[in-house]
């Protein structure tokens, strides 16, 4: 909360766009702003109008350096943006240094998720620690047609006005705590030594060499992968990564996307009736791929490059009572199937369940 | 730290830390040689509140992890004395 607790008096609020960058579209500006008002208003009971040729509670400007707020722009990167508290006069004005790469994707910065959290400063909210609220200072790229504004930002906001006015109260994504023992995970797989663990748009990095566990947007390392990524493995001799999420799935050829992805998940040999992978391991000492669909699985040749006959096969007959598998990875001879908060360690030559721990065993908690 | 910069390099980091303490964590530095003590401890304790809120090791020195952070495009911090 900003000191002092400013906050609007009126649930009515004005808001004008002053000015245009000549790197977007006006079209676009208008979208980004719009867009941008809504993710607060569909939190709050507070209502927003557009004005044209008056004054407004809440003017949106683009600024070059020195522009006379006693607060100048610094030039491309660094500070982004600023934005003061509500009052009136500055009260509320958001400023954008017009020498940013202004955009509406994921190049440059994100005029529409700038302008978003400036405007949480514009109605009483300082910055957030949480590195996952949209009121977090350090910016960070989110794919606009998926955000959803982080829990952090509707427990700040609705203490400052109260809860919206909508029978079903909004609700957000929370930040992936490494030790939370309710922790579960969307995929798991290695990567070049490391255990990468995917769980919405985040992921949870472990070397083994390194006791923390790095936590890091998707979108920090691959821009162009989706949220929610719903199983993952590493093929460690082409030195890939197959990512999938519904019914298409991405390679990661070291750290880059491979050109000409996404494709459909049938061109490894799904039948039509497959819409998503749950969970997907490789075993590189024999070459084969396991896929788990629902309550059954797969078996992939990748040297033949193509499912092996005689499958789906019920999961249980082979690895026995895992249930439903969330994620899965191979490491050091044993595969890992994650089902909720419970991990289970098979052992794929005795063929047998060896073991149970928490999902967040590897963490160091 | 900060020890006397011996180094260009040291110097331009010390320069950086000051500058973004100062647009971010209200640093107000006296480089009046009478007050560089006083001075360089509030630069100290600046930095390990920066390092505090972002869950960074709180060393009060400019360590890799706290220069990474400090260089990653953000929101400014405007001067709302003026304006209040």
């Amino acid at each position: 909360f900003t000191p002092g607790n400013p906050k609007w008096k009126r649930n009515h609020l004005t808001y004008r766009i002053l000015n245009y960058t000549p790197k977007m579209r006006k079209a676009d500006v208008d979208e980004a702003v719009q867009k941008a008002i809504s993710v607060w208003s569909n939190v709050i009971p507070l209502t927003f109008q557009k004005v044209e040729d008056k004054e407004a509670d809440i003017k949106i400007s683009f600024a070059y350096r020195d522009h006379r707020d006693n607060s100048p722009f610094d030039g491309p990167n660094g500070q982004l943006a600023h934005a003061f508290q509500p009052g009136e006069g500055y009260g509320g004005d958001v400023h954008l240094d017009e020498e940013e790469a202004w955009t509406k994707d994921g190049t440059g910065y994100n005029l529409f998720l700038v302008i978003a959290h400036e405007l949480g400063h514009s109605l009483g909210l300082s910055h957030s620690n949480d590195p996952g609220a949209l009121m977090y200072p350090a910016y960070s790229y989110t794919d606009p047609s998926e955000f959803h504004l982080p829990q952090d930002d509707i427990d700040g906001i609705q203490a400052i006005y109260g809860h919206s006015n909508t029978t079903v109260q909004p609700t957000g994504p929370t930040t992936p705590q490494a030790c939370d023992p309710n922790l579960t995970f969307d995929a798991v797989t290695t990567l070049r030594g490391e255990i990468i663990f995917f769980k919405g748009r985040y992921m949870l990095r472990k070397h083994p060499a390194r006791a923390e566990t790095e936590l890091n947007f998707i979108s920090l390392f691959w821009p162009k992968l989706p949220s929610e990524i719903q199983a993952a493995y590493e093929n460690v001799e082409r030195d890939e990564v197959l990512l999938f999420k519904e019914d298409k799935y991405w390679v990661l050829r070291g750290y880059d996307i491979a050109p000409g992805y996404p494709k459909p998940i049938y061109r490894l040999g799904f039948p039509k009736t497959v819409k998503r992978v749950n969970a997907v391991y490789s075993d590189e000492t024999t070459g084969k791929t396991y896929f788990f669909v629902a309550d059954r699985y797969w078996r992939y040749d990748e040297n033949k490059r193509s499912m092996d006959p005689g499958y789906p096969r019920k999961i249980v007959s082979h690895f026995g009572k895992i249930g439903r598998v969330d994620a899965a990875f191979q490491k050091d001879g044993y595969v890992y199937f994650f089902h909720g908060k419970t991990q289970f360690q098979f052992d794929p030559h005795a063929k047998r369940i060896v073991g149970q721990m928490e999902s967040i065993s590897w963490f160091n908690c | 730290f900060p020890v006397a910069p011996e180094t260009e390099d040291e110097r331009k980091t010390l320069e950086f830390v000051e500058s973004y303490l100062q647009n971010f964590y209200d640093l107000q530095m006296d480089h009046h040689p009478h007050f560089k003590t006083k001075s360089e401890n509030h630069l100290v304790e600046k930095l390990k509140e920066m390092q505090a809120f972002f869950g960074l090791q709180v060393t009060g020195k400019p360590d890799l992890d706290t220069l990474e952070m400090m260089k990653k495009p953000r929101c400014g911090i405007p001067d709302i004395g003026q304006y209040m």
